[in-house]
């Protein structure tokens, strides 16, 4: 059984394409844009730069090959998902196109410019205003998804998008989960190791919780450039996760009590006593945020290291 | 090396081949 918007049964290839289809919008996407450059790529497949024929404007495309997907109804999943969801921290859904004769799915999403999360976490050390800034856009964007009970499953840096003003954007919503309701769960192990909350990689059923745990996780990387046991496996890494709970944090003590709590209330392996984003977005430790412009430095000192 | 270190940050959905 997949996790999809509605819980889907298992579709045929016939029928995933043709939902495709459905959701797509006509003509030839090759004609209508021109590509520019390959921004990069993940599991489902490539992103890259592109510009419309007719317009002077620059637009993110996801190609998605579709005879290598393990899921195709997850890509069904994540078109609904866009063309439904309108947030300003939720990158915005443009287009789509079924290539039929490529067997490809393009996704046309805005561009932004600043790149993914994962350069400045990577390159830069990130002050806790910075953090904070950051922190409370990516749960005004999770608050959004729970309200409508969806689950984002894959909240890491590399899946939060900047812009050179520095707009926070969240993308990637491949993985999404539509929950029936409040108490509705899910079991299937979906998302990034690193990433995962304990009830996930014990396989138990899991909510909307686990995207606060991965929050956790990607304040860890704000602060220390990645994620806890990435020198590990990924089997190890989940075994860690199982085992131990909540991970150590570097140089705790240079925290401020805060920033402190606020992990600590993300990182709750107690899925009941873990936080939600209404009691996140009213913790102290936002008020500390610092305005977005101050992470313009970061990111251009990211694009050039 | 760094193909498996790029392999580290991919999406999984169900179980991964190292399973």
């Amino acid at each position: 059984v997949t996790d999809g918007m509605a819980k889907k049964k298992n579709l045929t290839d016939d029928e995933i394409h043709a939902g495709l289809q459905r959701l797509a919008s006509p003509g030839d996407a090759s004609s209508k844009y021109q590509i520019q450059k390959k921004l990069g790529s993940g599991a489902s497949g490539n992103v890259c730069m592109a510009k419309p024929v007719d317009a002077d404007a620059v637009v993110a495309i996801k190609m998605m090959d579709l005879n290598n997907q393990p899921k195709k109804e997850l890509l069904i999943t994540e078109i609904e998902v866009m063309k439904d969801y309108k947030h300003p921290n939720i990158v915005n859904f443009l287009d789509c196109y079924y290539l039929s004769e490529k067997q490809e799915l393009w996704v046309v999403m805005e561009y932004l410019d600043g790149g993914a999360l994962t350069d400045v976490v990577t390159e830069t050390i990130m002050n806790e205003g910075q953090i904070a800034a950051v922190s409370r856009e990516c749960l005004q964007a999770l608050d959004y998804l729970h309200e409508k009970h969806c689950i984002h499953r894959d909240i890491k840096s590399d899946n939060v998008l900047l812009g050179m003003n520095g707009t926070v954007k969240l993308t990637d919503f491949g993985f999404c989960a539509q929950l029936s309701g409040d108490s509705a769960k899910r079991q299937t192990m979906v998302g990034t190791p690193y990433w995962m909350a304990p009830e996930v990689v014990s396989r138990k059923h899991y909510g909307k919780k686990v995207d606060i745990w991965s929050m956790g996780i990607m304040i860890i990387e704000m602060l220390e450039g990645e994620p806890p046991y990435l020198n590990e496996t990924p089997l190890k890494a989940i075994y860690r996760i199982a085992t131990k709970g909540k991970p150590d944090i570097k140089n705790a003590e240079k925290l401020s009590p805060e920033l402190k709590d606020f992990l600590d209330r993300c990182l709750e392996v107690e899925v009941e006593k873990r936080a939600d984003t209404q009691e996140l977005l009213q913790h102290k430790f936002l008020t500390k945020a610092r305005p977005l412009t101050t992470l313009r430095p970061l990111i251009v000192a990211a694009k050039q290291a | 090396k760094k193909r498996f270190q790029r392999k580290k940050r991919y999406t999984i959905v169900g179980s991964a081949y190292w399973m």
